[in-house]
């Protein structure tokens, strides 16, 4: 069984799709078999690899996770397309605990073939958020070098913490990761001394630039490394993967 | 009565947070007597004008809104601060929507003394945000000039749209703002053609260009105005102000 990572913040626009999306491609050019999860309502992970969302997600009507994976033209990568019936999941998922549960179940079963999995979270500490730590291995947090950016960690660690004594006791720390980095700015290098004090070894040592390939790749369906393999954008998201791959 | 102004966008990151505070700080600079309240768990406009969470929102407890609505240290600027138990509002909410209703009853009730009330939502589609639409008499959305943000677009009209028939027969379009605007590249240039050619005169003619002073200003705990009154991030929020006061 492989790992599962999900990527969350309930801080919006920090890089979640773009750092979920990138790493997927990242792991499956480097051969390993792996499944994008698409837990937003958004639905940005999905169209970001050239899909589109679907009408009913096999989360909600509990079909088979196998008949609904689609293939994305990348060798090694397949996706879980996300639904904009999520206003149904989450509804569903904020009910009760054993729904939430029911759902996490219901894709651990089938996560067994792939060597890693990613799955993407929408900007909140909802149900669909929850289910998808209850499921997970790890978590990776991106976050922006700016003010709003630290603030909202400590609630998200909160969170965290009180799934893995409730709903999963093997979730991990994967690492909070510095996105859309300036370090021209004195904003961006403050945010970075302050997050190291404070989490030490957690931050991973990679840094993701601001690079506006990275903005441009989702419009034309495709991951960095296909649309800019030799970007900035594309270099950072390959040593963050041999970086994730390192800290089994 | 004055007019109520909800920002608005379930894409995460797009400035809403920004735009509602700057707007608030620049309507108190123009004599109007303002309120801004925080509708969003992550209470990032209550800290950007330097205020404190507090532990149950008025809305949760049904309390008289006077009460709970504090100074700023701003003429003619008050906030009704936000909480982080908006989880149960969240809940709430999305409940049923009589409480929606509830709620956005008792917040119409107070905010009769306010020439101008800005409302800032968090990303999301929920309940918060769909009450702060009940609320409302026009809805600013602020997006990006990037792909994700204009498919988030449509989805997101589509919710105000059902408001208008069910909840809010009052509720306008107050304008699509572009933010974080880089005129120097391709990507800006484009998606601000897109928007302009589909949405026509709904989209303000001010754009708010990226200027790190606005992300800095909130670690100051005051809005922009007050932080770096001659960046081009205040000119253009104070000239976003004009034109909102203009559209009456
Ligand atoms: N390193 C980067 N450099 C430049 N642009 C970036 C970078 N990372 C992401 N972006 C762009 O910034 C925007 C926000 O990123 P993204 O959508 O991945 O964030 P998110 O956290 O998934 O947002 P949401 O909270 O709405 O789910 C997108 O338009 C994306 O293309
Ligand atoms: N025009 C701008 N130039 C530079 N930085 C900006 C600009 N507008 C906002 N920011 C910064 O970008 C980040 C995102 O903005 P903000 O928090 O206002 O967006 P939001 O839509 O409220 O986010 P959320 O979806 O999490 O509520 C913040 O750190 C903010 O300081
Ligand atoms: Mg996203
Ligand atoms: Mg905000």
């Amino acid at each position: 069984m492989g790992r599962v990572l999900t990527i969350a913040n309930q801080k919006g626009g920090v890089g979640k799709t773009t750092t979920a999306v990138s790493l997927a491609a990242g792991c499956a050019l480097g051969g390993q078999k792996t499944l994008l999860v698409d837990l937003d309502p958004q639905c940005n992970a999905t169209s970001a690899v050239g899909l589109a969302p679907v009408q009913r997600h096999p989360l909600v009507d509990a079909r088979p996770i196998r008949e609904a994976v689609q293939q994305t033209g990348i060798e090694h990568l397949e996706v879980l397309p996300g639904s904009q019936s999520f206003r149904d999941v989450d509804a569903l998922a904020t009910a009760a605990d054993t729904e939430s549960m029911r759902v996490a179940e219901h894709l651990a079963a089938s996560l067994s073939v792939y060597d890693m999995v990613l799955v993407d979270c929408p900007p909140s500490l909802g149900g669909l958020t929850r289910t998808a730590l209850a499921t997970s291995d790890e978590v990776l947090m991106p976050i922006q070098c700016e003010y709003f950016a630290m603030e909202g960690l400590t609630q998200m660690i909160e969170v965290i913490r009180q799934v893995m004594t409730t709903d999963n006791a093997r979730l991990e720390f994967g690492g909070i990761l510095l996105t859309m980095y300036e370090s021209e700015l004195d904003l961006t290098r403050e945010i970075d001394r302050e997050v190291r004090e404070f989490f030490g070894d957690v931050v991973f040592t990679t840094v993701v630039p601001r690079d506006v390939a990275l903005a441009e790749a989702p419009s034309h369906g495709v991951p960095i490394m296909n649309y800019a393999p030799r970007s900035q954008g594309a270099r950072a998201y390959i040593e963050l993967c041999l970086e994730v791959l390192d800290r089994v």
